[in-house]
């Protein structure tokens, strides 16, 4: 996506085709774009419908050398087109150099491909580095047409904006009382909201539930709600626990008795792993919640009534544990779905309530609605 | 001449490399007294970066590969940062 994610606020956008090439009848040209169109419209909610005068938030047309946005075309070759990301006015309109010859087959320049590639700009997504993806940067003409398919990354790249399609991948649908609670979409403001896992990645904080998480930037009022697997479809939904180690940048993610490491986008090679491997007895089958302290380099994992202290450093479970949560954080009351560090406090997360924590006073300092992060 | 065929071909090369770096990889214009060498720090490390997001062998240097996937018709959209 473009440096701030811009995206449309809406589902349904409009598009206008303001004038034509000379290189193919128009009714190519119209069924060239309607395709490209349909290749986004199969893996979003987004829907599209075609205005033919005034202004629509997807301007389409064709124009040679300086075209009255500073970004001139060249001539024959090189630059094919360009395209605007999500926004008013120019943002979101797509320009095609009327200087490439432009064909329905790809003994020239394939209009098809390149209005692909170019309303995936306009949608908000910007180039792949995946050299199978429709957003690699360069005009392939030696795609297979008759095979053309959005690589994996473009469908995570475009769902990550707007989720996937309803129907995505096909599903008989279900009468709605039937369908298991966990794959509708959480209500952010259900004053009973509670937490499966939460953790800080690179100053944003992530709150995971079912198969979603809301993403919180401190930028941001409003945290954004995202399928977990539209950014890690390797990673299991309804997990039981997640925390950031910022000096490595790296998440792990805890459910039942395997943990997952990632960073950014990217699973960590090598995972899962077993949580045994990290010094907890047999009798541990699965954590509650654990919080790393980067100053203290200090891992806590809560395990029911108890919690155990994993040393970042010598990387081993502590000596002396596990003991109870009621002797060190007077107050909090187990079982935690969920702990986060912020403020020089402790937040700990119980059903619909969180306990604020002071671990200089070791006494709870306040008691929260659980979403009230969610700007609720 | 051939001494001059070959620093014309240098030159062509070094316009072709400052104009893509500057147009989609953030290759500030400013940079340009000290562009025109194709070994410069600001030019290795952004060919460095064209190179490794194409999928190409990051060498650096204006390889032949390099120089062709340059050459190819491509979107007017920046790879890195965008139009301002």
């Amino acid at each position: 996506t473009f440096p701030g994610m811009p995206k449309w606020r809406k589902t349904h956008l409009t598009y206008r085709i303001v004038n034509y090439t000379l290189d193919l009848p128009k009714d190519a040209v119209d069924s060239a774009i309607e395709k490209a169109l349909k290749v986004w419209e199969e893996v979003t909610p987004l829907t599209f419908s075609r205005l033919y005068e005034g202004e629509a938030d997807i301007m389409i047309s064709f124009a040679v050398r300086e075209h009255g946005d500073f970004y001139p075309f060249d001539g024959p070759g090189k630059v094919l087109a360009h395209a605007y990301a999500p926004g008013p006015g120019i943002n979101g309109d797509a320009h095609f150099d009327d200087d490439e010859q432009w064909t329905k087959d790809t003994t020239g320049t394939n209009l098809f491909l390149v209005a692909a590639h170019e309303l995936g700009h306009t949608l908000g997504l910007f180039h792949s580095d995946n050299t199978e993806a429709l957003m690699y940067p360069v005009y392939n003409p030696l795609t297979d047409l008759t095979r053309f398919h959005l690589s994996q990354d473009d469908v995570n790249g475009i769902q990550s904006l707007y989720g996937p399609h309803p129907g995505y991948p096909e599903k008989p649908l279900v009468p709605k009382e039937t369908v298991p609670p966990e794959t509708e979409t959480p209500a952010t403001c259900d004053s009973a909201l509670s937490f499966d896992a939460i953790s800080t990645l690179r100053g944003e904080i992530l709150f995971f539930k079912d198969r979603h998480f809301w993403r919180k930037s401190l930028r941001k009022l409003e945290p954004e709600l995202y399928l977990i697997s539209s950014f890690w479809p390797s990673l299991p939904s309804g997990m039981d626990a997640a925390y950031e180690v910022t000096s490595k940048d790296l998440v792990f993610i805890f459910k039942g008795n395997q943990f997952w490491a990632i960073r950014g986008n990217e699973v960590q090679a090598g995972y899962p792993r077993g949580i045994h491997t990290l010094g907890f007895p047999p009798t541990v089958r699965k954590i509650d919640a654990a919080i790393s302290d980067k100053e203290k380099k200090k891992t806590y994992f809560f395990v029911e009534d108890k919690y155990w202290r994993f040393d970042e450093n010598s990387q081993s479970m502590e000596q002396g544990f596990p003991r109870l949560i009621a002797d060190d954080f007077p107050g909090v009351k187990p079982k935690v779905d969920a702990v986060l560090q912020a403020f020089g406090f402790f937040y700990f997360f119980s059903g619909s309530s969180q306990f604020e924590f002071d671990p200089n006073a070791r006494m709870v300092t306040n008691i929260l609605k659980s979403n009230s992060w969610l700007h609720c | 001449y051939p001494l001059d065929r070959a620093a014309r071909d240098e030159d062509a090369r070094m316009d072709l490399v400052q104009q893509y770096l500057e147009n989609y990889y953030n290759l500030k214009k400013d940079a340009k007294q000290f562009v025109r060498r194709k070994d410069s720090s600001p030019v290795v490390k952004k060919i460095q970066e064209m190179q490794k997001f194409l999928g190409l062998e990051v060498t650096g240097k204006l390889d032949s590969d390099t120089l062709e996937v340059m050459r190819k018709p491509r979107c007017g959209v920046p790879d890195v940062g965008h139009f301002n």
